[in-house]
């Protein structure tokens, strides 16, 4: 899955995902990908965020929904995306997947879980060219 | 001092990225950013988790998944099974702007996605299609998803019945979830 978030010039947000799922899955079977809140989500007033990983596990916790009403609420975007992995990984100790997170004043953060480090990149005005990021996993 | 516009993306899948920075910094819309950002995953299927071709259900099969949602207005489209078109965030993003609807799943998204204009063909490729065969036939359909059934899932292929005693309790999978399969 690719999940991403972009604010443009305006301050608009917008958030989304696209996958082919999981490999060997039941036919008809989708995961948290197309799920509004699951896979990705965006609210101009707070940010955005997206998720990726187990889908199966991840959908049963809306995590981006979670990590935008975090920000909502005051946290840091790391600080939403560890949230949102988090409770998962007390339901699913063994889970794994990532959330991004990106408020609308364009602070961002990452949080992990199942995997020792996870990668994701980011572009804006302050580096000349994308940098990726890696964050350490919980 | 707002730092935007900005674009972030799962994983090491940059050239989206890239991509998506290019229409931000030439003044176009998030939405613009997040679907054509995606679909350079869709048409370079990064790690084989995105597009065409990869991740194979139990026929064989490749379906796709895809959500933008846009946080002016709240409004959101996607597609989930979408069997034999490519360009899934791009009908996900004609369902959120084409009808009042926010969600259309497998043969009928295909059906809307059609009359939408986009072009039917099959999501197969001998990779898939190979990686398909060695789990069906020298694999023995392991690993799977399937639990509570006869055959044996652990052991045997389906096709599979219900079994009529059985534990209640959480399963320990035994799919591997990494980087080059996961959602």
């Amino acid at each position: 899955t690719i999940g991403m978030v972009a604010i443009d010039g305006n301050g608009d947000v917008a958030a989304g995902t696209s996958t082919n799922g999981a490999r060997f899955k039941i036919p008809g079977r989708i995961g948290d990908s197309p799920i509004p809140g699951s896979g990705a989500y965006a609210d101009n007033s707070v940010g955005g965020a997206a998720a990726t990983g187990d889908g199966d596990v991840m959908l049963r916790f809306l995590p981006s929904f979670l990590a935008v009403e975090e920000m909502r609420r005051g946290a840091t975007p790391t600080d939403a995306a560890r949230t949102a992995v988090l409770r998962i990984a007390a339901h699913y100790e063994d889970f794994m997947g990532a959330v991004v997170a990106l408020k609308n004043d364009g602070q961002y953060g990452a949080a992990c879980h199942g995997m020792d480090t996870f990668p994701f990149v980011v572009q804006d005005n302050t580096k000349e060219s994308f940098r990726v990021e890696t964050v350490q996993c919980l | 001092d707002k730092n935007i516009p900005i674009a972030i993306t799962t994983w090491w899948f940059y050239n989206a990225t890239i991509k998506a920075w290019d229409v931000l910094k030439e003044g176009g819309t998030a939405l613009d950013a997040i679907e054509q950002g995606a679909t350079v995953c869709e048409v370079q299927q990064c790690d084989g988790t995105v597009g065409y071709g990869g991740s194979p259900d139990e026929d064989g099969e490749t379906t796709l998944d895809a959500l933008i949602m846009d946080g002016k207005t709240m409004n959101v489209g996607a597609v989930g099974a979408l069997r034999r078109i490519k360009s899934a965030i791009s009908v996900a993003r004609h369902v959120m702007e084409r009808t009042k609807h926010s969600f259309l799943v497998g043969e009928l998204a295909t059906q809307f996605a059609v009359q939408m204009g986009f072009k039917e063909e099959p999501l197969t490729t001998q990779q898939s299609k190979q990686m398909w065969m060695k789990w069906h036939n020298e694999d023995n359909c392991q690993p799977n998803f399937w639990m509570n059934v006869k055959p044996d899932p652990s052991k045997y292929c389906g096709p599979y019945s219900t079994l009529d005693n059985f534990r209640r309790e959480s399963p320990a999978s035994n799919v591997k979830v990494d980087r080059y399969n996961h959602d």
